[in-house]
């Protein structure tokens, strides 16, 4: 028997809408630490990695491991109609091939039920060693979302540059080129408005940037993103899950050829 | 010209 609940409901939905649209289908994994999932594109080159710990739920049972294979599509379907104040609850009965999400309204008054068919998806897991990272940008989430967007009117690639200055995002396309350089600035009076750079070496990437506005779907879980970066490794989008763990994106680097 | 890589290129299958 697996169930958790999670009073504030509207952390799974903005989870689903973080990962649905870079991932089709995917396994969660259940077990006593959490709940977890780790799934790549259908290129390979982008993966994104979940985990909500087990104590940040209200309530949570795992008699034993168990993985369910969902379409995240169908799944996000089903916690649109869960309201944003809800109390959702996911169950799944072991042996059985369906899973319920249950919203429960704040005043008790509105209890749904929806029951989806799990799916048989071959586990595909990628070790990810712990590295250190040659940079450490944290900056608002907001920010690093505009500059997505605003680059990809540019072009389709950026290339983000870390010096002791500070990190500078580049693109250029046919009707011209885009640099925007963000400074280290720490003395803000809010800490969710800060730029922190923790810099070891100077490093310069290039991405695509579709993948990188795909990850910034996550924006509303979180007021601050740290983007990870070293030479030779994918970089690391992370976006904390407040006080229950997070959701991590990993980008292959593009090259010059 | 941007040759884009992949994460198996990186990360290896468990």
């Amino acid at each position: 028997m697996f169930e958790l609940r999670l009073v504030q409901g509207s952390l799974l939905k903005k989870v689903l809408e973080s990962i649905k649209d870079l991932v089709n289908d995917a396994n969660f994994d259940c077990s006593s630490t959490g709940f977890s999932l780790q799934a790549m594109d259908s290129s390979h080159v982008a993966l994104v990695a979940l985990l909500l710990r087990s104590e940040g739920f209200e309530h949570y049972r795992c008699d034993r491991n168990l993985t369910m294979g969902m379409n995240l599509a169908n799944m996000a379907k089903m916690l649109k109609c869960a309201g944003n104040d809800d109390i959702i609850t996911i169950k799944a009965d072991d042996g059985t091939d369906t899973v319920t999400f249950m919203f429960e309204s704040p005043s008790q008054d509105k209890i749904s039920d929806f029951e989806m068919k799990l799916m048989d998806i071959d586990s595909e897991h990628l070790g990810i060693p712990e590295a250190e990272y040659e940079a450490i940008i944290r900056m608002p989430s907001a920010e690093f979302a505009r500059i997505c967007r605003d680059l990809s009117s540019i072009g389709d690639t950026v290339v983000i540059s870390v010096t002791k200055e500070g990190v500078r995002f580049s693109a250029r396309g046919d009707i011209g080129a885009a640099n925007i350089v963000c400074r280290q600035n720490a003395t803000v009076d809010k800490p969710e408005d800060a730029t922190i750079i923790e810099m070891q070496e100077p490093v310069t990437l290039t991405f695509a940037l579709r993948y990188m506005n795909s990850f910034t779907k996550a924006t509303p879980l979180a007021e601050q993103v740290t983007i990870s970066m070293s030479s030779d490794l994918p970089v690391v989008v992370e976006y904390k899950v407040a006080g229950m763990g997070y959701i991590r994106y990993y980008l292959a680097p593009k090259i010059e050829e | 010209y941007t040759l884009q890589l992949h994460l198996p290129e990186f990360f290896v299958w468990k």
